[in-house]
Formats: C-alpha cells, sequence, structure tokens
C-alpha cells in the first residue's frame, strides 16, 4: 500500500 | 467509505459549522471559545491538505478539503477581524501556551513520520497538532467555569467525530487487508482521551438537567 493511499481520510 | 467515517466527518463539519454561526448570529465569541484552538486547527487543515493538488482521491474528500480549510479560516476571520466579535473575545482567559504546542509537534513530525518528504511531515505535523489543538478551548472552559449550550455543542460534536473516526478505523482494520496506520490511530486515540473527561461532565449536566459547569 502506498502513501497516497494511507492518506484517504480527512 | 463506511458509514462510521461519513457520519465523522459530518459531526466534524456540524462542530464547525455550529461554532461559525454561534459567532455569526451573537456577533460575539463569548462565552468561552478559544482563538488559539481555532487558529490551531485552521493550522492543521493548511498543512494536512497541502496534497490537495497533487493527489486526488475523491470529489468528496477534495470538496470537504476546500470546506474545512475554508470554515475554519472564517472563524479566525471572524475572531481576528470583526469588530463586534474581536472585542467580545477575552484574550486574558485564553492563557494556554500554544507556541510549546506547536513546537512539540513540529520536532515530533521530523522524527516521526512515514517518509521525509515535505508534504508527509507537514501531514505527521497536522496529525500530531489536530489531537492536541482542543487544549486551549479545554483549559478556557476550565477557567471560565461555565459553558454556554453552543460551546458545549461544539465541543461535544468535535468528540463525536473523534469517537466515530475510531470506529472507523476498527471497521477497516477488520474489512480491509492492509490497514495499518500507527500515527493516525495512536494520534486519534490521544485525541479522543483528552474529550474523555469533558464528555464526563457533560453527561452529568445532562442527567441532572443543570447548567454544564466544570471544577475549578
Amino acid at each position: 500500500e502506498d502513501a497516497k493511499n494511507a492518506h484517504d481520510e480527512l | 467509505m463506511n458509514i462510521f467515517r461519513f457520519a465523522g466527518d459530518m459531526t466534524h463539519l456540524m462542530s464547525i459549522l455550529i461554532l461559525l454561526l454561534k459567532i455569526y448570529a451573537t456577533k460575539s465569541c463569548a462565552v468561552g471559545i478559544s482563538l488559539k484552538t481555532q487558529e490551531l486547527y485552521a493550522l492543521v487543515f493548511l498543512t494536512r491538505y497541502l496534497d490537495q493538488f497533487t493527489d486526488y482521491v475523491s470529489l468528496y474528500n477534495s470538496v470537504m478539503k476546500v470546506v474545512f480549510i475554508a470554515s475554519s479560516l472564517a472563524i479566525v476571520w471572524c475572531m481576528r477581524r470583526h469588530p463586534l466579535v474581536r472585542k467580545s473575545y477575552d484574550k486574558d482567559l485564553d492563557t494556554f501556551r500554544h507556541q510549546y504546542v506547536l513546537l512539540a509537534c513540529f520536532v515530533l513530525a521530523l522524527l516521526l513520520h512515514e517518509i521525509f518528504t515535505f508534504q508527509e511531515v507537514f501531514w505527521a505535523f497536522s496529525i500530531y497538532l489536530e489531537a492536541v489543538a482542543i487544549l486551549p478551548q479545554l483549559v478556557l472552559l476550565q477557567r471560565s467555569g461555565n459553558v454556554d449550550n453552543l460551546t458545549g455543542q461544539y465541543v461535544l460534536f468535535l468528540g463525536a467525530y473523534r469517537g466515530l473516526y475510531i470506529i472507523n478505523w476498527i471497521y477497516r482494520y477488520f474489512t480491509e487487508d492492509h490497514f495499518t496506520r500507527w500515527i493516525a490511530c495512536v494520534s486519534g486515540l490521544v485525541q479522543t482521551a483528552l474529550y474523555a473527561d469533558f464528555f464526563y461532565y457533560y453527561y452529568l449536566s445532562w442527567k441532572t438537567n443543570t447548567k454544564l459547569k466544570l471544577p475549578a
């Protein structure tokens, strides 16, 4: 899982 | 996106809108709104959403980011610049030393982050800062003793947002294969713990149907 995907919350 | 996260975002938004409407309708930030907490929250959104133009997740996320930044800046603007609101702000009660908190969060973000890049360090900074940004507000409520209804509801909705996000993480942990985000989860738990005390007194006042008062 990449970092971009990790910040999918607000 | 699961229902818990969506409900969490909505209670978060509600808390901000309640505050903005309260300030706008009464042209006052008395009793007991902390400018320091509001400035910290504005900074939280500004530093977390540096990815607005580089990483697209969903239309919902992009729109909500703009709404959060705009509404939190609007509150700060009202409290600092609006002639009537500014007069009602009692800075002698708002004494929390937020500069130390800012420094501590920044140092922590430099030490503990997922990837050492500008955006990621500021993302971690925003997560740590959000966890403690309510402190000036809680200290202010403690010092003034009295909590008016809307201020109480503001903190209540913020607390509900934190609680729902934790349920969302538990749900995601069990339904997604690779759900690990220690920085956000641990900081989130710390943040929610800070509200526990306030919730206890809010519950007592609700149960006994009396005005919310915090012990000195």
